[in-house]
């Protein structure tokens, strides 16, 4: 029987001590630990890689103080996009999703693809589509509005800047 | 973003990343989480990879996918391969993140060049860690 691990992030980037109190500091904390432990309890139970990462994420998707799922930032328009991605080691399968408005948790619909499509990658409406034939849950855009994420948007909401989950803007461009 | 990487007890890993994008994005603007091999991926082989960053430097440093071909082709540990992508490649691009990774033993890594990520991981019966800064 192979060793069990699991690890677990919730975004990276500018975070200064001093911009996180220590009340602030002990709630991301207890957050990271009841993922990681949930997802961990699922490997020492016997289930599958797969099923712990899911899991793990999903209870970061629920969790307001990240960027996934519930805690989404805004967009331009004051919506919610969100994309998500799984891959299976064992087989090479992969599902994903991108641009997608109003699903609860993108990491099942990421699986779904996988498992229960020819595809890899569904964006936009046609994701949201297979979402509802796969029977999963949609939220309200009331169940994505968080306030500190909203502050964040009104900040910048009439400017060309975009920031990332906790660093501050920068002025570049892709090509 | 968040994400998860993990090894079950019959040694197969698996990779997942779920983001909400980027604040004041427009134009239907992806980044690298739903990218296989830029922002996740997984291979029983060499690990499975998820990343956080600025989406755009990950995708034209493929990264994930990059981790896994330094341990499947140079025959790097997880801990070189991480080191020479993250710590090297990604900050000659200028891009800002980091990434989980766990092998088929058990063995994880997280680096990143930015001030902090959030992170946590547990292996076996060992305690719980849990960071965000260095």
């Amino acid at each position: 029987m192979h060793k069990t691990a699991i690890a677990i992030h919730g975004g990276a980037g500018t975070i200064t001590k001093a911009s996180l109190t220590e009340e602030k500091e002990r709630i991301y904390t207890a957050a990271l630990k009841e993922a990681v432990e949930a997802g961990h309890s699922v490997l020492e139970k016997g289930g599958s890689a797969l099923e712990a990462v899911e899991e793990a994420v999903r209870h970061l998707e629920d969790c307001p103080l990240f960027n996934a799922g519930k805690g989404s930032v805004f967009t331009k328009e004051g919506k919610h996009e969100m994309d998500a991605a799984m891959m299976d080691g064992k087989t090479l399968e992969a599902g994903a999703v991108a641009g997608v408005k109003s699903i609860k948790n993108p990491i099942k619909l990421a699986r779904a693809v996988m498992q229960h499509s020819e595809h890899v990658l569904l964006s936009g409406y046609g994701a949201e589509e297979f979402a509802r034939n796969q029977g999963l849950e949609f939220a309200p855009e009331a169940y994505f509005f968080d306030k500190l994420r909203y502050e964040q948007w009104l900040e910048v909401r009439d400017s060309e800047a975009i920031i990332l989950d906790h660093t501050e803007k920068k002025d570049e461009k892709f090509g | 973003t968040v994400g998860a990487v993990a090894v079950d007890q019959a040694g197969n890993v698996a990779a997942a990343t779920s983001t909400g994008g980027m604040t004041n994005k427009r134009y239907s603007r992806i980044g690298d989480s739903p990218i296989i091999g830029s922002g996740t991926y997984a291979n029983n082989r060499t690990c499975a990879v998820s990343c956080t960053g600025h989406g755009e430097y990950f995708m034209r440093a493929v990264v994930a996918y990059d981790v896994s071909c330094l341990m499947e082709y140079k025959g790097c540990t997880l801990q070189q391969a991480c080191e020479e992508v993250v710590m090297k490649k990604l900050v000659k691009f200028g891009g800002e993140g980091g990434l989980i990774a766990v092998t088929a033993a058990g063995e994880i890594a997280m680096p990143f060049n930015s001030e902090g990520m959030y992170r946590a991981s547990k292996v076996a019966d060992q305690d719980t860690y849990v960071g965000i800064y260095k």
